[in-house]
């Protein structure tokens, strides 16, 4: 699951300013 | 004790829905009833979307709020005959990617909304993540009502307001990725919920216990049934008058399901038919969805 959704990952662990997504 | 935990509850989702959303129900039908200042820009045709775009698009480098009117001289070109289908099309597929950032957008504030509802992020990562990727849309979709009327959708922050007349106007597929929102959103609104009941509403959404692939169930059913608890009551206390609230929010749930399943199979076909791509945030969600 991890691999095929890093993004979602990502958003979870860190604290977002809308990244660089 | 559970009517103040319920409370507790009720008033910590509401604010993680009022500090995470940039827009929300009550500020939407300011603008959409003209109670502001300043009205939005309407878009109606071709021609006021690219006005549109231009002028947005100089406000959001300059970091300001857009403010339409004041750029409508600057760069208003008429296209010449000739190249008005495939500018046509370009606008059409440009329109496609300003959907897709405001949902990139609203998924981010989704995910922050998410972590600080009280439990959420005890729960196993990967099925945090599970709730998010089968969630997100439903909930989508449910703010995406806060922002609609009968005859159109607030855009840019409220900037803007879009005519679902002109959206029906576009070439297929496009053309019907709108509608059933608009559909979704005369009936749901219908219901009459404010920020505070949306926001446990949206909680409930994404907390569900039945998503495909969870592997702590009976952990996900205990923070859902006390969000669905919290829900009910207050529910009952906001909407004395209304008794079959409950229930008849509890029957959007499936026509959210489905709404999200007919807009995946459209995203899909846009993606192959017109050879567009797809943000790497909403391609991980739609991957292997349904």
């Amino acid at each position: 699951l991890k691999d095929k959704h890093k993004i979602l990952h990502q958003l979870l662990q860190n604290s977002t300013s809308p990244v660089d997504l | 004790p559970m009517l103040a935990d319920h409370k507790i509850l009720v008033g910590q989702i509401h604010e993680a829905y009022m500090k995470n959303f940039n827009m929300n129900k009550a500020k939407a039908r300011l603008i959409l009833t003209g109670k502001t200042s300043k009205p939005p820009f309407i878009i109606h045709d071709m021609e006021t979307f690219q006005l549109a775009e231009r002028t947005f698009a100089v406000h959001m480098l300059n970091d300001d709020c857009p403010e339409p009117e004041s750029g409508l001289q600057a760069g208003a070109v008429i296209p010449a005959a000739g190249c008005r289908e495939l500018q046509q099309r370009e606008a059409e597929a440009r329109l496609f990617h300003c959907c897709q950032s405001t949902s990139v957008e609203t998924v981010t504030e989704l995910t922050e909304f998410a972590k600080a509802v009280p439990g959420f992020q005890s729960l196993n990562l990967n099925d945090q993540v599970t709730l998010l990727k089968y969630g997100v849309y439903e909930a989508l979709f449910t703010l995406l009502a806060s922002c609609m009327n009968k005859d159109g959708l607030l855009v840019a922050r409220g900037g803007g307001f879009i005519t679902r007349e002109f959206l029906k106007s576009l070439r297929r597929p496009f053309s019907d990725m709108m509608e059933p929102k608009f559909q979704f959103a005369t009936r749901f609104n219908s219901l009459e919920l404010n920020d505070s009941d949306l926001a446990l509403f949206v909680a409930a959404i994404i907390c569900c216990g039945d998503r495909p692939g969870l592997v702590e169930v009976p952990l996900v059913e205990q923070l859902q049934e006390s969000i669905v608890q919290a829900l009910q009551l207050h529910l009952l206390a906001n909407h004395p008058d209304d008794t079959f609230l409950f229930p008849r929010l509890l029957q959007k749930l499936a026509d959210l399901r489905e709404l999200v399943t007919e807009h995946a199979q459209l995203v899909q076909e846009i993606e192959t038919s017109e050879d567009t791509s797809l943000h790497p945030l909403l391609q991980e969600i739609y991957r292997d969805m349904y």
